[in-house]
């Protein structure tokens, strides 16, 4: 663990007086491979140790008889530092429905997560109305009804040979005049590097006008985390993270390179595959993941 | 990398980057570097698109676990089992495959063996239906390894060759799924003399470190005879196969390029190493 091997160059540290340079460099290291190795991406790392650099080669870790400890200390207040912050709420719009469009890559989860939210806001006293408007994926939108069906939650659909622009402007039509006050709109999966359907998605958006874009991010994604988010952030714009399959046992550092990269808050986590699976995310909980 | 003109510190330190960003993993793109600077300095390689080029060659070596066909016999009853991870591109795959199969004058039949997720056996039947290739499905919530069984004994009975057997999305570190997989590799055991034939393990290109976990606990499991890898259409370059052909030594053999019935490649070991070091 990362604690062990900080504890170990701490014990080769010691009785040599000063930290050199290349002390705190072998300290470093073995920080930025322990996040790389979490999935947490290379120039997040980066940024991240060299605020972390600045309070390890401070007197206080020198003079502790647990530097390593400490230094684990200064990592982790700043992971929180990073992740937390903010209260992650859903904007509720005063003028309804709010409308809450779900993105991202493809299996990451957005369907699944789209009933749990509707499940969830049910459960707080709202009408939400998912809407159908994958027109892509086969059965996908038999997928929706049938976890609509589930949670008693009424899912706007048409044929599977409509435009998704024409399903979510008269899925929106009929939240309104059935008086629904959340509707969740469920996107097929895309490549951030796809321009024709990141413009399709653009498209969409700019007619519904969501009061929340969500980017369903899974727990398990690499490196590609931080394009993924930049494309889908400076693009479609983002206003909060579902990271999802957090019930598996990947490290989730994607979430870190996430939340760097736009800025946004992640709101809520995916722990299962049923539609009660669904938590508000803790940071101090997701960095002792990353942290191992 | 491709401007660089001398074997310098930014040198090494741009190609270990190029690795970590590719999924390659923090450890295992350390020693690979390492490595390659031990054998430059012996083999005194000066030019560093010599050092890239010998870099790509022993990797791909590494990566290359010679024949990366199928294993599936014509004149027996092959089954191949399907397995992964939730949302990897199990049940798409299959279609692909089922439709390459299927053009090579093979029987197909396909089993909706995920019972458990919504219109999960719909959307085998959509492929089924794209491909010519006869579904055999149960309602939700029945028995996958029934379905399974039914799939076999109508492949014997229409005289078709292969049945692919679709498994419902299941995260490693649960283990009564891991449990369920293994009861229904034993059934399908039990049914076909030396079946399954192949147990392909379906990753996504997108993951990061977690898929050598995958890897691990699904050969553990049910033993694996080969992998796909999809989504490769992707910014992601799938770098952590070669700690997984590395360590585990299971061969990957297919790349899944889109969402099209086409889009399914064989696995070339030298074309994934040019796209990863460039
Ligand atoms: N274990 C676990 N599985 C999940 C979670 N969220 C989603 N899944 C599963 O992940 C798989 C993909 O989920 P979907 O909701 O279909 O993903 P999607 O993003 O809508 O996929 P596309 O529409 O094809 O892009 C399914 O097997 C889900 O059951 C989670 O939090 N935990
Ligand atoms: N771009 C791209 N998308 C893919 C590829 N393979 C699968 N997909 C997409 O990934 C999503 C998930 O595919 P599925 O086949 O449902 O994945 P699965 O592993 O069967 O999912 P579960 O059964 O829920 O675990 C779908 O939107 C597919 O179209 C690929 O090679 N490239
Ligand atoms: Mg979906
Ligand atoms: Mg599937």
């Amino acid at each position: 663990s990362l604690q062990e091997r900080l504890g170990e160059i701490f014990r080769k540290l010691r009785g040599r007086g000063k930290l050199t340079e290349d002390d705190v460099n072998a300290v470093l290291r073995e920080v930025r491979m322990a996040l790389l190795e979490a999935d947490v991406n290379l120039n997040v790392v980066r940024e991240f140790t060299k605020k972390v650099k600045e309070k390890a080669v401070g007197e206080a870790v020198w003079k502790s008889l647990t530097p390593g400890q400490l230094v684990i200390k200064y990592v982790r207040d700043e992971l929180v530092n990073l992740m937390g912050g903010d209260e992650p709420r859903l904007e509720m719009s005063q003028d309804p429905p709010t409308v809450i469009m779900m993105v991202g890559l493809h299996g990451s989860g957005k369907t699944t997560s789209s009933a749990k939210l509707a499940r969830y806001l049910k459960s707080k006293g709202r009408h939400p109305m998912l809407v159908a408007a994958d027109l892509h994926r086969p059965a996908a939108i038999t997928q929706l009804q049938v976890l609509g069906k589930q949670i008693d939650v009424p899912v706007f659909a048409m044929g599977a040979q409509e435009k998704p622009l024409s399903v979510a402007r008269a899925g929106l039509k009929a939240a309104i005049s059935q008086g629904n006050d959340v509707v969740i709109m469920d996107t097929a999966g895309r490549l951030h590097i796809d321009q024709e359907l990141m413009d399709e998605l653009k498209e969409v958006r700019d007619y519904v006008k969501p009061h929340e874009v969500l980017l369903v991010v899974d727990a398990m994604t690499g490196q590609d985390a931080v394009n993924i988010a930049e494309q889908f952030n400076t693009q479609i714009g983002v206003d909060g993270i579902v990271l999802s399959k957090l019930d598996g046992d990947a490290r989730g550092g994607a979430a870190l390179s996430v939340r760097f990269v736009t800025g946004k808050p992640i709101k809520f986590i995916g722990v299962g595959e049923k539609t009660d699976a669904l938590e508000i995310f803790h940071p101090d909980r997701l960095v002792s993941r990353i942290l191992g | 990398l491709p401007g660089r003109t001398k074997l310098d510190e930014d040198f090494w330190d741009e190609l270990e980057e190029t690795l970590i960003l590719s999924d390659v993993g923090g450890m295992t793109s350390a020693k690979i570097v390492d490595d390659m600077r031990d054998k430059s300095k012996r083999g005194r390689i000066k030019e560093p698109s010599e050092v890239l080029k010998v870099l790509r060659d022993n990797l791909a070596e590494i990566m290359d676990k010679g024949d990366t066909s199928l294993k599936i016999p014509e004149g027996e009853l092959v089954i191949i089992l399907v397995v992964g991870v939730n949302g990897t591109g199990k049940t798409t795959s299959i279609g692909k495959l089922a439709y390459r199969l299927k053009k090579e004058g093979r029987k197909v039949i396909l089993a909706a063996g995920d019972t458990f997720r919504a219109a999960a056996s719909e959307q085998l039947q959509i492929w089924g239906q794209r491909v010519g290739a006869e579904v055999i499905r149960h309602n939700e919530g029945a028995d996958p390894a029934a379905v399974i069984f039914d799939a076999i004994k109508a492949a014997r009975s229409r005289g078709a060759d292969i049945v692919i057997a679709d498994t419902a999305g299941r995260l490693h570190s649960k283990v009564n799924l891991m449990e369920e997989l293994k009861k229904i590799r034993r059934i399908i055991g039990r049914e076909v003399e030396g079946a399954p034939q192949e147990v392909l393990l379906v990753l996504d290109a997108t993951t990061g470190q977690n898929a050598l976990q995958q890897a691990r606990v699904f050969k553990e499991a049910v033993d694996l005879t080969g992998i796909v890898i999809t989504k490769m259409d992707g910014s992601a370059k799938g770098g952590i196969l070669f700690a997984i052909s590395d360590e585990l030594k299971i061969p990957v053999k297919f790349v899944g390029l889109g969402e099209g019935i086409e889009d399914l490649e064989t696995f070339d070991p030298k074309l994934f190493m040019d796209a990863l070091i460039q």
